[in-house]
């Protein structure tokens, strides 16, 4: 798995053709709600239990 | 019959002729836990035509001499219903006789993502003509398959030849072992940790927020190669070589700017961590998923 490869994949899961352009101004002042923490959280947890088969 | 406009089309039957053999296989015990199968053949035993009957036959049909054989996997599903795939199917001639080879692999692999496998591979085999039409011959009628061999010399039952690879010698062995030195040549394929470190890519800066880096684990060492090429099965079939067969996905949260402001979503990235390293052979075709 390369950088290249992880980069690619998530341009193409967001529909993006370039990298966002974002500053530190944007992070420093960014909250993560809740309901996104606990989506994140529950796809982690799925990710663990199933796997996809395939070469 | 889904259409909004339909008409009843009626049918009639232009051949019903086909002769139809219905094979049992018990398979307990026959597929250990630790084998992978390779190939799957079943043997029938041509019974030789009577030679007064081939001699009709290519008075009346001079120019067809066979038969279509076709094999299909039969399943009986929980609700009753039969359903059956097909497997095998090609051209014998009336003038052959003796074992005739048929390649029933994807059966033992549907058979296989049965969920109660204690129950037997049932295997239809049935003889057609081999075109259709008013000039089609009956060459079909003269290939038989016997469980006696000619004149009664002794037995000639259907058989089923399981070619398997025991996977304690010739697949992956888990997780690399971590005290040992790194990777080498002969190593036997392993699942080894690989950590990326997302917040040291600089395009990810202010825009991956979670998770800071992962195990994405990858597949080194090297795949034990059977004695004898498989060759019969798949001509173009590569060499055994280890490769991740399970993967599953990496969830993240990123930054998107909407509106000239950020907020944070979710998103997932397929097949990013690896779960299981197997040997595979280069090329060879992905069993077909039985369909519920």
């Amino acid at each position: 798995l390369t950088e290249e490869q992880i980069l690619g994949s998530l341009l193409q899961q967001l529909h993006l053709s370039e990298v966002p352009v974002l500053d530190k101004a944007d992070r420093a002042q960014l909250v993560t709600p809740a309901h996104v923490r606990a989506q994140y959280v529950a796809l982690l947890q799925r990710s663990h239990g199933a796997h996809s088969r395939g070469k | 019959r889904f259409s909004q406009h339909f008409r009843e089309v009626a049918g009639r039957f232009l051949v019903s002729e086909a002769s139809t053999y219905l094979l049992v296989f018990g398979m307990e015990q026959r597929l250990a836990p630790h084998s992978e199968l390779v190939q799957a053949v079943l043997r029938l035993f041509q019974e030789p035509a009577a030679k007064a009957a081939l001699r009709k036959h290519e008075r009346l049909s001079p120019r067809s001499a066979r038969a279509r054989v076709t094999v299909e996997w039969l399943h009986v599903r929980d609700d009753g219903a039969n359903r059956t795939s097909l497997i095998d199917s090609r051209l014998v001639s009336i003038h052959d006789s003796g074992w005739k080879a048929f390649d029933v692999t994807e059966a033992i692999n549907f058979w296989q993502q049965l969920s109660r496998p204690q129950q037997p591979l049932l295997l239809q085999v049935s003889v057609q003509r081999e075109h259709l039409g008013p000039l089609a011959s009956s060459a079909h009628k003269l290939v038989r398959f016997t469980s006696q061999g000619a004149g009664g010399t002794g037995p000639a039952e259907p058989q089923l030849e399981l070619h398997t690879l025991d996977l304690r010698d010739y697949g992956a062995q888990g997780n690399c072992d971590t005290e040992a030195p790194p990777v080498l040549e002969g190593t036997r394929c392993c699942r080894q940790e690989m950590y990326i470190d997302l917040q040291g890519m600089k395009w990810a800066e202010n825009w991956v927020l979670e998770p800071p880096g992962f195990l994405a684990y990858e597949c080194v060492g090297s795949c034990r190669q059977p004695p004898e090429p498989q060759t019969l099965r798949w001509p173009f079939l590569g060499p055994r070589q280890c490769i991740a067969s399970e993967t599953t996905s990496l969830p993240m949260i990123v930054s998107i700017k909407e509106g000239g402001r950020a907020r944070p979503q979710v998103v997932s990235l397929p097949n990013m961590r690896v779960q299981k390293c197997s040997c595979a052979w280069d090329g060879a075709p992905v069993p077909r998923k039985l369909k519920p």
